[in-house]
This record gives C-alpha cells, structure tokens and sequence, in this order.
C-alpha cells in the first residue's frame, strides 16, 4: 500500500498548478489509474480468454440501444427490473465420452455476486441439439429435471418441446427459487445442478447424449450458462469493479511471489 | 497584437459564457480501463461548464440557495463568490464487463452522461 496526496491546484499559487498543468496531469492521472503494465498484459490477456455469450451480447446490445432511445433499460420484461445482469459459465466436466449420461452435473462458480443485492431472477440456459438417431413416438413427452447435487432431491421439472426438435435451441429453465434457496443454504459455494430427461411408460431415464447435452467437443460459445438477474440497493460507482479488478491481481501477485501451493485467498466481494 | 484563442478571444481573458452543456467524449482506453470493460469502450458524457452570475436565466433550474447565493454575489463579488455550474440531470449508461472472477457481467450504471446543467 502506499500513501498518496493529491492537492488540487489553487489559482494563487502557480507552483502547485505548473506541476498539474496539460500534459503532466493527464499523464499522472493515466498512470494513478491504470494498472502498471504487468497488470494490463495480465488482464489485456485474460480480457482476450473471456468470450462473451451471444446472450449477453444481445442483452448488452439491446438495452444500450433503448436508452439512446431515452428509454430506462430496467424497464424491459427481459430485464426482470435488474439493473446488474452476471453470467457464469459452465464448469464442470464430462466423465468419458462414450458411456451412456444419464445425469448431467452443472457447475457455476458464483462467488463474485454480490451479498447484498436482491436476485430478481436466475435462469439456466442449455444449448441442445437432439441427435439424429433419437427415436420417439410422437405423444410420448420428456420430462427434463433438475435435481440437488448434493441429495438429489427434485427441485424443479420441465415437458421439452420436441417440435423440430432436430434444429439446435437454447433450452431456457427457470432456477430462480432453485437458486434462492440453495444460496441461501451454502452461500459462498459453487452453484450446483444436476439434471436428467425421464421418459414415462415406462420410466426410464434417457442417455442425455440423444438430446445433445454432452460436453465434448462443444465449443466456449455453446456451453451452457447461468444467468442472474440482480438490483443492488445502494448506489454502485465505477470505481468498485476497478478497485476489485485490481485487488484479485494483487492477491494474485502476492500468490506468486509466495511460490507454488500456496493459494491466495480470492478477496470476496463485501469484504 | 494580442494573439486569439480558438474561440477568437483575446488572449488569457476568459469569455464570460454562461453555464450550458459542454461536450466531454470519454475514452475507457485512455482511462486504462479497457482491460476489463467489454463495451462500450468510448462514449458521450458532456459536461456543465460557464458562470452562474446573476440574473440566472429558468433554463438553469436554480436552487433557492444559488438564487440567494448569486443576489450576494451580485452586492459583493469579493465577499461571495457565484453559485456553481453543474450537472442538474443525468442519465444512465449500460455497460458490459469482466468481473474480478472473470464472468461476464452486464450492468446499468446510474449518473453516467449529463442531459442539463443548472446553477447549484
């Protein structure tokens, strides 16, 4: 840490204002702002690994669009009345490719949200694409369900919609209550759902393979994401995703200098 | 001769404009910040720049004070000085951004672009 004193320039005392005229005081403050170089090609690096979702493209793109209209973004149904919408991608793994899934396990690193602000809305978005050799009659309807991971316990089902179900599609379930309660339950852990597809008569569990829910060889783009819609109470300033931004690097640098297996506590966000 | 500012004034004497929107284009590059906002990475923010002195015209919405405030300054400039050009409205932009764990973030912030100035 190191102390810093910034007196603004006085008109009386010209001293004070050379040191902050022109180009000097936009050089000063570029530098105050932005992070030291190593910093930069850090985050310049991982800015350049993270690819934003088409959704959040389109969210992004939507409501910036509406308030050159004059029009307040919040006011959207899509926006749920949220003013921060955060997305977190899948992380889990499949185990071998070739064995039948029968239960898909989603995982979301969520720690990030922030404690205080009101979850508006959580949505689980899966991209699927059912496989050309899956076969069933038409009435039959398939039961997707999300379960626990922890217990397995049935949180939540949906009936897909099988209609032209050969295009691709964005299956969309909604998690909010899901995602309440299970925060409320382990806040500070990873998010976790378990999903499988039911067929009725009789009940048999469907390899989520024929319905595209595998993991291999699906690209960035098309991994499956929680989003969440959130409205924190007081007022945000620009600065508290920057000072954060930077205080995750510096744990990180400290992490370094400490040398390896040694895990730098990630600063969670409120404290 | 006394050479010309650009707005073709003489030359160290500030016109004496009055308090109006101002244009202010801002460049998260140039900040630094681009390493961590997606978009928009430019935008326009305006600012309130000009004298509040008196007679303050509705347009620049006055408080009771400034209107106190610009009477006094009015009597005894050297005693008071004038009330303050600033923003009187303002709006929000969206932006979209990586977080501190690297998950891709959308959010509204508040206060973000000036639509009017007023005398405060």
């Amino acid at each position: 840490v190191q102390a810093l004193a910034i007196f603004p320039p006085k008109r009386e005392s010209s001293k004070v204002a050379k040191i902050f005229d022109g180009q000097e005081a936009s050089k000063y403050f570029k530098d105050f702002y932005a992070p030291p170089s190593e910093d930069r090609n850090h985050r310049a690096t991982s800015k350049e690994a993270v690819e934003p979702h088409d959704y959040m493209l389109s969210i992004y793109k939507t409501f910036s669009t509406a308030e050159r209209l004059g029009l307040n973004a919040s006011f959207f149904r899509s926006s749920k009345a949220a003013n921060t919408i955060a997305s977190f991608v899948d992380s889990g793994q499949d185990d071998l490719p070739l064995s039948p899934l029968r239960r898909q396990r989603y995982l979301f690193d969520v720690s990030t949200l922030s404690e205080k602000a009101e979850v508006l809305g959580a949505e689980l978005r899966i991209y699927t694409k059912v496989s050309g050799n899956f076969r069933i009659s038409e009435t039959e309807p398939v039961d997707v369900q999300l379960l626990s991971c922890h217990d397995q316990q049935l949180l939540d089902s949906k009936t897909l919609d099988l209609q032209d179900s050969h295009r691709p599609k964005w299956e969309v379930l909604d998690v909010w209550e899901i995602f309440k309660e299970l925060q409320h339950l382990s806040r500070g852990k990873p998010f976790c759902l378990e999903l499988r597809a039911v067929l009725d008569t009789p009940e048999r569990e469907l390899d989520l393979q024929l319905l595209g829910l595998h993991r291999h060889g699906r690209p960035q783009q098309k991994k499956a994401i929680l989003v969440v819609f959130t409205r924190s109470k007081k007022r945000q300033t620009l600065f508290s995703e920057r000072r954060e931004g930077r205080a995750l690097l510096g744990l990180e640098r400290k992490a370094r200098e400490r040398g390896p297996g040694v895990k730098a506590s990630r600063r969670r966000r409120g404290t | 001769a006394a050479s010309k500012t650009r707005h073709g004034k003489r030359h160290g004497k500030k016109s004496k404009s009055r308090c109006s929107k101002k244009p202010l284009h801002v460049n998260f590059r140039d900040l630094g910040w681009d390493d961590w906002i997606i978009a928009p990475l430019d935008y326009e923010a305006y600012h309130c720049e000009g004298v509040c002195d008196f007679p303050l015209r509705s347009h620049l919405e006055p408080t009771n004070h400034a209107i106190i405030q610009t009477l006094m300054n009015s009597m005894n400039p050297s005693n008071m000085p004038p009330s303050c050009c600033a923003p009187s409205k303002l709006s929000p932009i969206s932006i979209l951004y990586i977080d501190s764990g690297n998950n891709v973030v959308y959010k509204q912030y508040e206060d973000m672009v000036v639509e009017s100035c007023g005398c405060r």
